[in-house]
């Protein structure tokens, strides 16, 4: 695993997140559940709490886009670069940006799974960056993997416990 | 093929800067040349491929897969 320059993580252990804008390619509601797993995934393993807020700013503001979304980093169309997100931060840091033009999934179809992507770039919003550990979420490339079986590697727990301990710290 | 090699095609050039230039950090205030055989080593370093500094079809089929839009190295 690897952390960004400084080490940048969240002081608080509450981590507020909203969902701005969502995409055509699920219902809603199926978007916020994979988004809960998502949080929920990580704070499995950590002393932090995940809010949903539902205007206002966040610390983690989520959502989808297509081509060039005001961030210096345009989407790119189908394929390609799938979404990004910042290291925590004031201002756009922590935020998650999915590319809009992706065929996005919740895994009974095929195209991109958006539960692993989400996964995938909440950890870059907590202050992971990319892993070279093909099994780690945070491996940079989207790799199509077991749903049922879908968990954290050691390699993403130690990182992320690296920056805010393990749950036991609670 | 060795990566400063003309024998690739205009658009898998393309294809190869874009990538090294997007996802191997380089500090484009400092205006010194990108030398991409190092960024394509640093690249073969990072996916655990032999550091080669030459272009091989597994570092171009890895460079055409979706993926996060976040460089993989940073400074």
């Amino acid at each position: 695993y690897s952390l960004f320059p400084g080490r940048p993580k969240w002081t608080s252990n509450v981590i507020t997140y909203r969902v701005v804008s969502y995409t055509r390619d699920l219902p809603q509601s199926i978007v916020d559940q994979l988004l809960a797993k998502a949080f929920n995934i990580w704070s499995s393993e950590i002393p932090l709490h995940f809010k949903r807020v539902h205007w206002g700013k966040a610390d983690i503001m989520i959502s989808f886009a297509r081509r060039d979304h005001g961030d210096s980093f345009p989407f790119d169309g189908p394929g390609k670069t799938l979404a990004h997100a910042f290291a925590p931060g004031d201002g756009i840091g922590g935020d998650a940006h999915f590319d809009e033009d992706e065929d996005w999934t919740d895994g009974s179809s095929s195209g991109m799974n958006f539960l692993y992507t989400a996964t995938h770039e909440l950890g870059h919003s907590l202050g992971l960056s990319h892993s070279s550990d093909p099994n780690s979420i945070m491996y940079p490339t989207y790799e199509d993997r077991d749903s049922k079986n879908f968990r954290l590697s050691q390699d993403d727990i130690k990182g992320i416990q690296e920056l805010y301990g393990n749950v036991d710290n609670l | 093929m060795p990566l400063e090699a003309g024998g690739m095609g205009k658009q898998h050039w393309e294809l190869v800067q874009n990538y090294l230039k997007r996802y191997y950090f380089h500090d484009s205030k400092t205006r010194v040349k990108i030398n991409f055989e190092d960024k394509l080593k640093e690249m073969q370093k990072f996916f655990g491929l032999p550091v080669t500094g030459i272009l091989s079809s597994h570092v171009t089929e890895i460079m055409q897969k979706p993926r996060c839009g976040v460089p993989d190295v940073l400074e």
